[in-house]
């Protein structure tokens, strides 16, 4: 199973429709201080159904949306879709092409859909089980927090990899 | 479980020490339990040594050593659990020259079972990339995105993205 | 004394304010006093907003944004209380080109009143200082040093030290 | 006042005896990853009288001695000396020129040193009041620290900068 596509709008900086294509091969994403590289790696976790928004560092849903510049009005949702193709099967559904997207509006309200059928979060958590949370967006803060971690706290990511 | 814990950890302790020696071009690391007997609370303790040095705690290195070794230690556990794809938000920041070379040499080793997104101001990282998305701020605050297929690469400065080399 | 604080707490906020302005080439930021009536226990809120965006919660800023926003409350501090001298230890590292371009003019402001001994791995640092000391680890795993007075430096890859730019 | 000169021998990586001069403009330090640079930073504290072993990343006295490698031999010692141009008087000493010294040997045996002559640590302490421990290194994290503590604990720095 591999990632395919990335959408965003609305979403932190990405105000308009933002489309990433992804391949086989490493992508390397560039750019200067504050231009949006770290919040592409909080869309792909948002949209994967992180309910934290510390994570995302941030504190409510209306964090994620974009708030507005002295140039732009802020915008009504942010919205993210991610595309995998599945024809290993990997994830469990029956589908060769998974697209998961989340809407989020200013009042609070998630949607989630899988292949733009409505689904609840509980689904999305599910189709998401072989991707392992835990290391599928790895900040510089994470790699640093495993070194000074105590011996006992460590042993968690030995247990999300079993 | 205990039994699937315990193979595990003897896997990711072999990784580890490997990627360890690769990334260092050298020395040794190893992963200890701090309680073999008791599987189910023991702590993970890591024991490391760059080439030509003594060993020593964790706390002495340097902040590069560091960051080097907790990169082994991400890509032992990758290598024993790949993650289908991983985003990786500049882990490679701390890094000198050389070290990003053999940092991107080990990630391409594990890039044919993880698909590797890769945030990073590295030059050297970057040339490791099959594709490059630059990210740049327009005066109305919105990112906006380019897309380089690496054959295509002449001069990054081209669209504005910061690099450091 | 509260009111030597009061005072100085103004200086800073002040200072601040212009540092602030100066390495973001734009934007405003603001210190708060939490508690103006109980200046014995009050805490010192941020306030701060990048060129063209709206003011959030530092918590939303990029990792190169709370770099510079903390060398413009650092600077803001040495302004008022200048510290004879001041080692500064890759503080500089999570910063693009640019922002080190801007980095390095304003630590020349300072550099009359506070003599700086800047680590770095960042070029653009690199060239606004006078002397460079390259630090390089023999094989024998001791430090050696070899020091270069900036009117000699033809190529900073002479003495194999790492430079990213 | 201003720094004039820095010397190390058997402070960590500096086995051998190191001189670094310093003019009044900025001087850089670079160099490969665990090549030695903060441990510069390190030295400069420690001969400055820092008694706190985790702020120089160690824990006791001998962890700041040349612990040896597999081609040198361990050093019984570390020493580091620092001179000061005093002719503004800003340091609370009658000399133009001012040099301290701390040597520490593997039994956690300190000596200091002022010009020469042996002094206490507390003649250390009130000769360096002047330079603010504060800002004298700072290092990335100290910086992120600033930003990350809460209100409260922030207003430390301006207290000691008052
Ligand atoms: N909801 C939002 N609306 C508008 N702007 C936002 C929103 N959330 C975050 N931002 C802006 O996004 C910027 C941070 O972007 P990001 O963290 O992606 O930067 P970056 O490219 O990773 O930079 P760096 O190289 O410094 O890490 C901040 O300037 C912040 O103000
Ligand atoms: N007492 C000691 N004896 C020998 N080596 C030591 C001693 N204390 C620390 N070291 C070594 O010093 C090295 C760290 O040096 P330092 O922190 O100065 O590196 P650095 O140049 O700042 O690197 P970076 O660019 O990664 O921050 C480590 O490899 C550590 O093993
Ligand atoms: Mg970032
Ligand atoms: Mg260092």
């Amino acid at each position: 199973m591999y990632l395919k596509r990335l959408h965003v709008q609305g979403f932190k900086t990405f105000a308009q429709k933002t489309e990433f294509l992804y391949d086989s091969g490493v992508t390397a994403i560039v750019g200067p201080n504050g231009s949006g590289k770290s919040n592409i790696a909080d869309a792909i976790r948002w949209v994967l159904g992180e309910q934290r928004y510390s994570v995302l560092r941030g504190r409510k849903t209306e964090d994620v949306i974009f708030a507005g510049s002295s140039l732009k009005p802020a915008m009504g949702f942010a919205e993210a879709s991610i595309t995998f193709d599945n024809a290993d099967g990997k994830l469990p559904l029956n589908f060769n092409e998974v697209t998961i997207t989340r809407r989020a509006y200013r009042s609070g309200e998630n949607e989630y859909y899988i292949n733009k059928s409505r689904v609840r979060l509980k689904d999305i958590t599910e189709a998401t089980l072989p991707l392992s949370q835990t290391y599928t967006v790895i900040t510089q803060g994470m790699v640093d927090a495993a070194l000074s971690q105590k011996p006992e706290e460590r042993r968690g990511l030995f247990e999300d990899a079993a | 479980t205990q039994a699937q814990f315990s193979v595990t950890f003897d896997k990711v302790a072999e990784e580890f020490k490997r990627f360890f020696a690769l990334l260092f071009n050298g020395g040794s690391a190893r992963l200890v339990l701090t309680q073999p007997d008791n599987l189910a609370q023991t702590g993970i303790e890591i024991l490391a040594q760059p080439p030509g040095k003594k060993p020593q705690s964790l706390a002495l290195f340097s902040g590069g050593e560091r960051a080097l070794t907790a990169v082994a230690l991400l890509f032992a556990l990758l290598e024993v659990n790949p993650s289908p794809f991983c985003v990786l938000d500049e882990v490679d920041a701390a890094l000198d020259e050389s070290n990003v070379g053999r940092f991107c040499e080990t990630l391409r080793t594990l890039a044919h079972k993880t698909q590797f997104i890769v945030i990073t101001h590295n030059r050297g990282t970057i040339e490791a990339a099959r594709t490059i998305y630059g990210v740049s701020m327009g005066s109305d605050s919105v990112s906006k995105i380019m897309s380089l297929r690496v054959d295509e690469v002449t001069d990054f400065k081209v669209h504005g993205s910061k690099l450091k080399r």
